[in-house]
């Protein structure tokens, strides 16, 4: 879902 | 994914691998900051639980265990098997003045209230400062060996790198994560005058040394 794409960062 | 996340993590993992073969390959880690490294290690072991949850790509899972891996090793090196070159009289930042309004503030402000979120914010505020012991080190000693320098100039350089890769995303994606933007603006703005030293001394292969 959308949040865990926004956690795709380092 | 984009050019500038990658270097960015490219330069990262250059200061990581840099300052552990430093270690390893001189036995010694004078002039480094152990509570630096300490710091590093709980910035890591915070934000990468979602290792356990979730899984983002190879790419991702890989780099996440080689920084959590690197910076236990290197803590390891520095208060375990190179423990009497550590100079401790000079490591001496009170980091229980970062930690603790750190813990606070990721309670206060966060996206999500949930544990792995606030842990997830804690990581990133903690990160902003986590070199400052290093800095206040360097300050005491008043001089840095050169490999630390370099050491110091990638780990600023990432999250420079972080922030124009920020500025793509919102352009591109419109993504932005304003907790992240903010804390990383902090981060690499505590490396300017590192980097306005790295760039006028290092640069031209004189010592870096604070004003004497």
């Amino acid at each position: 879902d959308e949040s865990e794409k926004d956690k795709d960062e380092l | 994914m984009n050019i500038f996340r990658l270097t960015g993590d490219l330069s990262h993992l250059a200061a990581i691998i840099i300052l552990l073969l430093k270690i390893w390959k001189t036995r010694s880690c004078a002039g480094i900051s152990g509570k630096s490294q300490i710091l590093f290690a709980l910035v890591f072991t915070t934000r990468y639980l979602d290792l356990l949850t979730s899984f983002i790509s190879l790419y991702n899972t890989s780099m996440k265990f080689i920084y959590i891996g690197c910076a236990y090793a290197t803590v390891y090196m520095i208060y375990a098997k190179f423990k009497a070159t550590y100079d401790g009289n000079h490591d001496t930042f009170r980091v229980e003045f970062l930690v603790v309004p750190i813990g606070g503030l990721a309670f206060l402000v966060n996206h999500d209230f949930s544990p792995l979120e606030i842990l997830w914010t804690f990581s990133i505020y903690l990160e902003s400062v986590a070199i400052l012991p290093q800095l206040f080190m360097i300050s005491k000693t008043g001089e840095a060996e050169t490999i630390t320098t370099h050491y110091l100039f990638f780990l600023g350089l990432y999250r420079a790198l972080y922030l124009m890769n920020w500025i793509w995303r919102f352009y591109f994606e419109g993504f932005f994560d304003m907790i992240a933007i903010v804390a990383g603006v902090v981060q690499t703005i505590l490396y300017c005058d590192f980097f306005y030293l790295y760039v006028t001394k290092v640069l031209k292969g004189k010592k870096l040394s604070l004003p004497a």
